[in-house]
C-alpha cells in the first residue's frame, strides 16, 4: 500500500497483517487500533506487523487484541533483536490497551 | 502465547500505562 498521509493521526486495522506499507509511512500516527489475527502459523504476518509497529516512531497510544499480541507471539525473536528493531520502536508509547477476546486454536 | 511479549512489546516505553480489559 502507497500510503501518502503526512497528517494522519489514527490508524486502525483488523484483519491479517499482510500488507507493506511505502510512502510517507505512518510516522505521524498517535493512536493505534490493531486486531490482528492469522489463520496459519507462517512467518509474513508477524513480520509485517512487526514492520507496521516499528513505522509508527510516534505513536502515544495503543489498542491491541489478545490475537495481535497471539500473532507477535510467533516473531518474539524479532522483538528481541535490537538489531532488527529500530531504536525508536515504541518509545513514544504512553499507553497500551489489550482487549482480551477468544484465540485462535490450533497455532 | 509465551509469557512476556508484553515486556518485549514495551521493552523501550517500560513507564507506559497498561489497562487489560474483557471485550
Amino acid at each position: 500500500i502507497e500510503l501518502s498521509a503526512p497528517s494522519l493521526c489514527i490508524f486502525s486495522f483488523m484483519g491479517t497483517p499482510y500488507q507493506k506499507f511505502r510512502g510517507s509511512g505512518l510516522s505521524s500516527v498517535k493512536q493505534v487500533n490493531i486486531d490482528a489475527e492469522m489463520l496459519a502459523n507462517y512467518s509474513v504476518p508477524p513480520l509485517a506487523l512487526l514492520s507496521w509497529l516499528s513505522g509508527l516512531v510516534n505513536v502515544k497510544s495503543l489498542t491491541v487484541s489478545a490475537s495481535t499480541l497471539q500473532v507477535l507471539s510467533f516473531a518474539p525473536d524479532y522483538l528481541k533483536d535490537e538489531q532488527l528493531l529500530p531504536s525508536s520502536f515504541m518509545r513514544s508509547l504512553k499507553s497500551l490497551k489489550v482487549k482480551l477476546k477468544p484465540l485462535s486454536y490450533g497455532l | 502465547m509465551p509469557n512476556g511479549i508484553l515486556d518485549l512489546l514495551l521493552h523501550n516505553s517500560p513507564s507506559a500505562d497498561v489497562d487489560i480489559v474483557e471485550c
